[in-house]
């Protein structure tokens, strides 16, 4: 069974590379095949999975028709990454203009990992949504600030028309609580809020703030690899942990 | 003499709007007639300006060719507002397809504001350029950490290259490091790489990690109106001094 997960969310700064990084490491230290896919031109995850962003981006698979498998390369930390980078910018307006939305899904199918994870920058554009096509499940990382909750509902509605439409397998499968300190009471308030409203969603590990989590990407690796004793990385483990264990359990 | 200020950086969650809101309350206490205008469809701005996000976006304004002026909205803090919402999404799409890039610069141009304040969503898309087009200084706010180092000369590149072909007056007048926490030695080693870099844009006035900004947003409120004796108030309040300074020191 493959399980292709996007780790989305609009508003910026939530952790969603932070996860995709450090939720493929923790897999991939469990044995599993994990392939990380970058769809941020920023190329924030490239860089946290120690391989330098380049321009053998997905643009070239789409506008050229090469195979993705060239593009796979394996990073130091025990999972194949696609990476990242400007020629993302191209990618989008092409899949606009050439109407290639769904080419993603397309292109993962005959791919053989037990699990794809997938980074996405800070908007719901071609190239968030070609991952939300492609997904069998979405993560959606949030802060327990005020403004998290303002764009949770549009992410979600977004998801369930994709779904009702026919046009994706795919379901917000989680919301993963990031970058927590429980000693401040707006974190306490937002996290109860989250509780309430999506009591099925939110998943039970929380992630803290952690330094160590911010450390590691200057260092080119995830926190697992970096400072496995660290809160950060452990938590990143139990996320795993949490997130097949949801799975198994339908 | 009109300053209009682009708050912008593309990577998410550095404090373009929490600087964009307490700039324009900091300098509205100092009976300046500002303006603040929200870019972003998740309309954060206009939630912490106290005013509700509507459908009288510019959209409308671009779209039906209404007088910008029936958009602009009182808020409770001291300055004017143009609100932002879901409908800029639609705006995004016009603006490429009608090719109407450079109307908001046309638009603000009779307004009679001495500092008009604009902030935008985390991506240099079309809204983005907008605010890049018609602004006369951009301030980058910048979280001390690894990622937001990577993302920083793409956008300096962005708005060089649009000055030099004579789009825009717009130059980058100002790096603002946020959420500060000295305590660790990654906010201080970014700290002191982006000293050497970039000497002369780089702020003095360091904004503090502080609660009370994070909270005042669920107030409907900026910090300044919320906890005026808060660090994080304190802190913009001297950031709005020191912008001023710069302005006048040319
Ligand atoms: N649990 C944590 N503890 C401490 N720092 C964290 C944690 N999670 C993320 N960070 C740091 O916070 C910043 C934002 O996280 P990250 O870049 O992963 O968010 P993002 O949602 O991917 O941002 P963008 O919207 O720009 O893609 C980064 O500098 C990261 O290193
Ligand atoms: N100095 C600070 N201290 C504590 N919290 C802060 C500070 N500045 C911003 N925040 C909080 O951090 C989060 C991110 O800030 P903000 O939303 O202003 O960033 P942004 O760059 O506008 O994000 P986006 O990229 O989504 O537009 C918010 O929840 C905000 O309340
Ligand atoms: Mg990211
Ligand atoms: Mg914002």
């Amino acid at each position: 069974m493959k399980h292709i997960i996007a780790i989305a969310n609009q508003k910026g700064g939530v952790g969603k590379t932070t996860t995709a990084v450090n939720l493929a490491a923790a897999l991939a230290a469990t044995k599993r095949n994990v392939l990380l896919i970058d769809l941020d031109p920023q190329g924030n995850a490239s860089t946290a999975a120690g391989t330098p962003k380049n321009d053998r981006t997905l643009f070239q698979v789409y506008s050229q028709n090469l195979n993705i498998n060239e593009h796979i390369i394996k990073s130091p930390s025990g999972y194949d990454v696609i990476p990242g980078g400007e020629s993302l910018i191209a990618l989008e307006v092409y899949i606009r203009n050439e109407s290639k939305q769904g080419e993603l899904k397309k292109q993962l199918s005959p791919l053989e990992y037990e699990f794809i994870i997938m980074d996405t920058p800070p908007s719901l554009n071609q190239l968030t949504l070609e991952s939300l096509f492609a997904a069998t499940a979405t993560l959606i990382p949030l802060q327990c600030e005020y403004y998290s909750l303002e764009g949770i509902s549009s992410l979600i509605n977004t998801i369930n028309t994709l779904k009702n439409k026919n046009l994706t397998e795919n379901r917000v499968f989680g919301i993963i609580r990031t970058m927590v300190d429980m000693r401040n009471n707006l974190a306490k308030e937002v996290s109860e809020e989250l509780e309430k409203h999506f009591p099925a969603l939110v998943f039970n590990t929380l992630i803290p703030r952690n330094v160590k989590l911010a450390e590691a990407p200057s260092h080119g690796t995830s926190a697992i690899q970096y400072m496995p004793s660290s809160f950060g990385a452990k938590a990143y483990l139990a996320l795993a942990g949490e997130l097949i264990r949801r799975i198994e359990s339908g």
